[in-house]
């Protein structure tokens, strides 16, 4: 069955740097708080003007959305609740 | 059996291991399956060859699933392949005319033990499960694991990072595995794929340098043509060059190992989605993402083939 660890609130950002205040913003996040990185795989790998894909837990999403809204960051939420797309991954319509 | 079988569903590594075990029962001609090691936690690292038996050893091609535990639609592709391989032969000519004159290894999960607690623990579980000494932390990155610049560059030596690339290389039993039989089989693997997910990627070596590599203009070539034949079916994107300059540096990846290690064509594939889903693409889009996919294997299969 699906995994037991649950993931309510949990949120993935896609975070826009394009400039390199914006890509050090992020990696200093990385180093204060727990990201999981999607894509790229890892905050070394963060760069300008490439999408950074990140799970962030549900404690840190105000920490994030205000870090975000001083940097002026550009950002979208891909996934609102990380629990709920886990379950909805299992779609096929004979399950 | 395999009548029930399931490939639009993900399938826990129980159910693949028993596929695994009935597809080369019922199809003891075409279908032969092995053993390549044992993993950290001491499954059975499950190797199928498909080709038609000849006799003698076939030049081969070699591809590998689920490097990354949380990339599920990955398996999902190698257990497709496997069954239009075994569906489609005696009917589909590029088909018919690969297994005959080629075998194909396919390792349906490279990661098991991740994969097994992907279902079982922490969905979002990407690295082996190893144990590093002097911390809590589990398990290394196997794609930064293999001796290609190894620890260089994109990789990170912090056994909590999630691309940990190990104590040294080779320090992942699964990677040992994969290695070594390769090595030993040097001589007759022409071709190396390696699928994960996400980003709609189609990239070849290098990684770990942005120097590109001897054959670039090839590999550009065949990367640029599979990925149009990807698009033919549902108009979906790739995005196709080398690793470091299309996407970022990484080293210890098996993709750049392969080729150094002489295997001129290898690739990286990435498959859907570009974000929406992630590691979450749902199961009804297993279908459409493995039918597309196997255009572009079937024409770098092909390619390879003809110019063997």
């Amino acid at each position: 069955g699906p995994s037991t660890s649950r993931f309510d609130g949990v949120k993935v950002f896609r975070l826009k740097p394009d400039n390199e205040y914006h890509v050090n913003e992020i990696k200093n996040l990385a180093e204060k708080i727990k990201l999981n990185f999607w894509n790229p795989e890892g905050a070394d790998q963060v760069t300008s003007h490439l999408n950074v894909d990140v799970q962030v837990n549900d404690e840190d999403v105000l920490l994030v959305k205000d870090l975000l809204q001083r940097s002026g960051m550009e950002y979208e939420v891909l996934i609102e609740d990380l629990q709920k797309a886990i379950e909805r991954q299992f779609d096929n319509k004979h399950r | 059996s395999t009548a029930g079988y399931s490939y639009e569903k993900y399938n826990s590594w129980e159910k693949i291991s028993e596929w695994a075990e009935s597809m080369a029962t019922e199809n003891p001609t075409l279908v032969t399956k092995t053993q390549i090691g044992q993993t950290f936690e001491g499954r059975h690292m499950v190797l199928l060859k498909l080709g038609k038996n000849t006799g003698f050893a076939k030049p081969a091609i070699f591809m590998d699933c689920g490097i990354h535990a949380r990339e599920w639609i990955s398996p999902a592709f190698c257990q497709w392949f496997v069954k239009e391989a075994v569906t489609s032969y005696g009917s589909d000519p590029a088909m018919t005319s690969l297994l005959n004159n080629m075998d194909v290894f396919v390792l349906p999960v490279f990661n098991i033990d991740g994969y097994v607690y992907t279902w079982t623990r922490d969905r979002m579980w990407r690295k082996t499960r190893s144990k590093n000494s002097g911390t809590t932390c589990v398990g290394t990155d196997p794609n930064r694991n293999f001796d290609a610049g190894w620890c260089t560059v994109g990789a990170s030596k912090q056994p909590c990072s999630e691309t940990y690339c190990g104590s040294r290389v080779e320090s992942e039993i699964e990677v040992k595995a994969v290695a070594d039989f390769i090595r030993k089989n040097r001589s007759i693997i022409k071709a190396y794929l390696t699928i994960h997910s996400y980003s709609q990627l189609l990239l070849f070596p290098y990684s770990y340098t942005t120097d590109l590599a001897a054959h670039h203009s090839e590999l550009l070539d065949i990367a640029r043509s599979a990925s149009n034949a990807l698009y033919s079916l549902y108009g979906t994107r790739y995005t196709s060059g080398p690793g470091a300059v299309t996407i970022y540096p990484a080293a210890g990846g098996s993709d750049d190992w392969a080729y150094d290690l002489g295997i001129k064509y290898s690739f990286t594939f990435e498959l859907r989605d570009e974000g929406r889903f992630g590691f979450l693409l749902p199961e009804s889009q297993i279908k459409p993402t493995c039918e597309e996919t196997m255009l572009a294997v079937k024409y770098i299969a092909t390619y390879v083939q003809e110019h063997n």
